[in-house]
């Protein structure tokens, strides 16, 4: 059985993408058979694991739809291990496309309790910046969120707003969603605004805030321009180590269900 | 007779409602009288001139569902010369709420075309992170959109994208659409992958990128937490000696069309 885990933040540029694509790393590092779905369709995901935009000619878009299944759809990464199920700006179309439909909001679920899909120990799921479709798709398919916070202000004022929309869909289409944790990112040590909302966030959200902080390291922007994950760009780097602490952490969360 | 520059990039986290907020200021302190509307359901341009949630009670949804004309909903700021259209999460809503009206694309245009809202020499429109239909009637209602680029690889790959947007937008519903510019921000000297973001652009885009670098400066971060632009809060600061010079960039663009 696969557990499903929902990366999602309506902030933009807070570190989902490149949670996603390190945290999906560090657990098929360890031997985790996992699989990441990009529903962005920036396709952010797909790029930094090295997918080739002309390489993509199925992508999350067809299992929207429900054209194809997981494993007519599903690629294999740079890291082994880490598979992918791509993105396009196909993905841009569904929300006109299914807005009709019953079962809208579940379409991704269904396709991710099939049986090639099951096969996986984690799914990941990269979502786009905002509330829409796809991320409302994403929470009813999920186990649990795990949420990316940049350490700014902007970030800060958006968390209460995303908790709440995490107890909504709880509340009304996924009953078993609950949030993983809350992961700080881009912290820089210097910066006294980043200091205070590190402390914000950890006084009202206490044991939901990974210990891990994960710091702002250049190489770990620089490592999507290579089609890597930072881990397999420059394993040393501090960023590199911050996503295998976290990768622990989510393990240990995990097991204490 | 107003001009309407949208501020638009579906890459999340580029800056452009930092960019919307200190140009906005910069234009208003050398005497134009401007108006901002906050496009986007997470409020930030809001908050970040210093309108809180409590008094947001008309916003952007009410101008989008036109029950009420420009000159009801806007707010003064703290700056003088500067109005705001502020903007709630009621927002969320209008996708589904509008979706199957003729005029969906031209709500906006409508609003601003109304003689309380050509009083104004500027409107800057803050987006949020999607091509949405949001962004898809401030695109409509615009004259040109200025487009806030993270130097970053991953906001580089975007770029393409959001110019054919443009270019699909100018084709179907709006001839007049042209790039004001492209902003460079968060521009880190000591980063190689920034510089060469820098030199990638300015060689595909020449002229159409601002000369103007808009540079990483933690006192941009920290104004909005005092609900004040980065140019009343630390007007010496490096960030804001690059809006303000911005700012004189935008208006000898527009002196000269
Ligand atoms: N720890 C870090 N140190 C330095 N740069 C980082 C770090 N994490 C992410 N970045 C960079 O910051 C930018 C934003 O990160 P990312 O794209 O992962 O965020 P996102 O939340 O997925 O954005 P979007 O909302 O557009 O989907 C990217 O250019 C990325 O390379
Ligand atoms: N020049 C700068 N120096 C330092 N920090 C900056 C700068 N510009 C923006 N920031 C910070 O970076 C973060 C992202 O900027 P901002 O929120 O303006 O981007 P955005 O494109 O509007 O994001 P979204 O896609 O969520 O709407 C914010 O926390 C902001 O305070
Ligand atoms: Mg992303
Ligand atoms: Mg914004």
């Amino acid at each position: 059985k696969n557990r499903i885990i929902t990366i999602a933040n309506q902030k933009g540029g807070v570190g989902k993408t490149t949670t996603a694509i390190n945290l999906a790393t560090a657990l098929a590092a360890i031997g985790e058979k996992v699989l990441i779905v990009d529903l962005d369709p920036q396709g952010n995901a797909s790029t930094g694991l090295g997918i080739q935009r002309r390489d993509r000619k199925l992508s999350s878009y067809e299992l929207m739809v429900g054209s194809h299944t997981v494993s007519e759809i599903v690629q294999d990464t740079v890291v082994p291990n880490l598979s992918i199920i791509p993105s396009t700006m196909d993905l841009l179309g569904i929300e006109m496309e299914i807005s009709q439909a019953a079962d809208r909001v579940f379409r991704l679920r269904k396709a991710l309790a099939s049986a090639d899909a099951l096969a996986y120990s984690y799914v990941l799921v990269d979502c786009p910046p905002s509330f829409n479709l796809l991320t409302m798709n994403a929470m009813a398919a999920a186990h649990s969120v795990l949420v990316p916070l940049q350490c700014e202000f902007f970030a800060l004022e958006g968390l209460s707003q995303l908790l709440e929309t995490v107890d909504q869909v709880r509340r009304s289409v996924n009953p078993a969603l609950d949030i993983q944790g809350i992961v700080l990112t881009m912290f820089d040590s210097r910066n006294n605004l980043a200091q205070q909302v590190v402390n914000d966030v950890r006084t009202h959200l206490g044991e939901k805030v990974y210990h891990t902080l994960i710091p702002r390291n250049v190489r770990v922007s620089e490592a999507p321009s290579y089609g890597k994950p930072a881990i397999l760009y420059d394993l040393k780097c501090a960023g590199s180590q911050a996503y295998l602490q976290l990768a622990s952490e989510v393990i240990q969360r995990e097991r204490q269900r």
